[in-house]
């Protein structure tokens, strides 16, 4: 689960 | 990026710099939970650890930047500048009902069991219940001010903005991310009961006092 890839919300 | 999601941030920043201007032109922190803004610093300090890990862009460096700085100004403004008109015998809310809960299940339900990720968890979950000091603390007394309850307003439409931009998200991308929409959902769940007084007396330009 690469998740830090779709963090783009605050 | 899309309008709900522009909206929410915005909401959310707007929110932030409320509270600050209130506590700044009044000289005073009278009505606010300093429990409420530890716990919100907290939040930030911990979700945007990937400030030094991971570069998106710059809209969202700044934002983080911006929240964090606020946020810490606040904090700074009720406890140290401004800690003689701080209402601490109405904030008597136990932080620690509300951090050690989060914490233990930032660490069972997680995306991924990795440092920044529980922290990233932790952060969502405790953003969710962040609110109930200022809550609670308005159930004690009774009332709000007024600029307080729109403080409490921008900041609760920022999430139920969020909700709208995930339910978007998911048509149009194909992204959702649970744990996010369940803690928001209860986040704004929350605020429910504001947003009924906010409506049905702040905006008819009464003070929001509490039934009896």
């Amino acid at each position: 689960y690469d998740s830090f890839k779709e963090k783009d919300e605050l | 990026m899309n309008i709900f999601r522009l909206l929410g941030d915005l909401s959310h920043l707007l929110a932030i710099i409320i509270l600050l201007l209130k506590i700044w032109r009044t000289r005073s922190c009278a009505g606010v939970s300093g429990k409420s803004q530890i716990l919100f610093a907290l939040v930030f300090t911990t979700r945007y650890l990937d400030l030094f890990t991971n570069f998106i862009s710059m809209y969202n460096s700044a934002m983080k930047l911006i929240y964090l700085v606020c946020s810490y100004a606040t904090v700074f403004l009720m406890y140290f500048k401004f800690k003689a008109t701080y209402d601490s015998n109405h904030d008597t809310f136990r932080m620690e009902f509300l951090v050690v809960p989060v914490g233990g299940l930032a660490f069972l339900v997680n995306h991924d069991f990795t440092p920044l990720e529980i922290l990233w968890t932790f952060s969502i979950y405790l953003e969710a219940v962040a609110i109930l000091p200022q809550l609670f603390m308005i159930s004690k007394t009774g009332e709000a001010e007024t600029i307080t309850s729109h403080y409490l307003f921008a900041l609760g439409s920022y999430r139920a903005l969020y909700i709208v931009n995930w339910v978007f998200r998911f048509y149009t991308e194909g992204f959702f991310d649970l744990i996010a929409i369940v803690a928001g959902c209860v986040q704004t769940i929350l605020y429910c009961d504001f947003f009924y007084l906010y409506i049905t007396k702040v905006l008819k330009g009464k003070q929001l006092t509490l039934p009896a």
